[in-house]
């Protein structure tokens, strides 16, 4: 099945 | 010195009970234009941004920048004590390691202050990038709760697709299948009670119901939620707090291997 990615793929740590 | 004084102390309570199953501790960043928080779940897969402006505040004060480390359980534990009539004022001095929480009933016969203790919390800030949607679904929020409630007894996870027939949201689980189809509806009584698609792209995202019926906790909140997506994008669930600002979920997708 699909994957669960975390936030922290999509943005990034300022 | 800090002194944030909100008549209509609900919200407060309200914006407690919207997050504190999603995030244990979290930072509240407090500056001249507002009050604001930042956090992610302890999964790091879902992330809630409050903001409280200032201007909704009847008095605002808050000399310098301060950051202040909440247990949000615990800090829900004292909101509750507070009245939903009642005005809420929150308290610290510079250097401070508690808060204070001062509750006032409408007709100030009864004053209460709630001190807490603050901790420090190591959170890691997330720069959210401007983006252009693929689609913007406002819809009555209680629609959506309803929905995403619903389909959580048949599936695990909500594909949300949106084309120019309307928002689907399907789930499958080992009992069935289910499909709900809301279409676009402006002609209704009163705008909230509308749902407004504006579709620039077709997209289809998967998601994780157990977060969705978190971030449904927002509900009492505001009477509309906005769901943006944009494909291989988290989605961002937005209630608006009316006059003062609001709380956005963001969560990531799922994603095909």
């Amino acid at each position: 099945g699909p994957k669960q990615p975390a936030i922290t793929k999509f943005f990034s740590k300022l | 010195m800090l002194e944030l004084r909100l008549v209509q102390g609900s919200l407060l309570k309200k914006v407690l009970e919207a997050i504190k199953d999603l995030v244990n501790d979290a930072n509240f960043d407090c500056s001249a234009t507002g009050f604001s928080l930042q956090a992610m779940d302890s999964s790091h897969v879902a992330l809630v941004a409050l903001l409280l402006r200032n201007e909704g505040f009847e008095h605002y004060r808050c000399d310098r920048n301060i950051s202040m480390g909440m247990n949000l359980g615990n800090m829900n534990k004292m909101l509750k004590c507070a009245g939903n009539d009642d005005i809420i004022t929150l308290k610290a001095d510079d250097g401070s390691d508690t808060v204070t929480f001062m509750f006032e009933s409408p007709n100030q016969d009864k004053i209460a202050d709630f001190e807490m203790k603050l901790m420090d919390i190591d959170s890691e800030h997330l720069g959210i990038p401007e983006a252009e949607y693929h689609a913007i679904v406002r819809m009555p929020s209680a629609e959506f709760a309803r929905i995403c409630k619903d389909l959580s007894s048949i599936g695990d996870t909500v594909v949300i697709s949106v084309t120019k027939e309307g928002v689907k949201f399907s789930t499958k689980g080992d009992i069935g299948t289910a499909n709900i189809v809301c279409r676009q509806n402006t002609t209704v009584d009163k705008p909230e009670e509308a749902t407004v698609i504006e579709m620039k792209e077709p997209v289809s995202l998967t998601f994780a119901l157990r977060y969705m019926n978190s971030f449904a906790k927002a509900t009492p909140l505001s009477h509309t939620v906005t769901i943006s997506l944009s494909s291989e994008l988290p989605v961002v669930v937005e209630y608006k707090i009316e006059d003062m600002g609001y709380v956005r979920f963001y969560l990531a997708p799922k994603i095909e291997e």
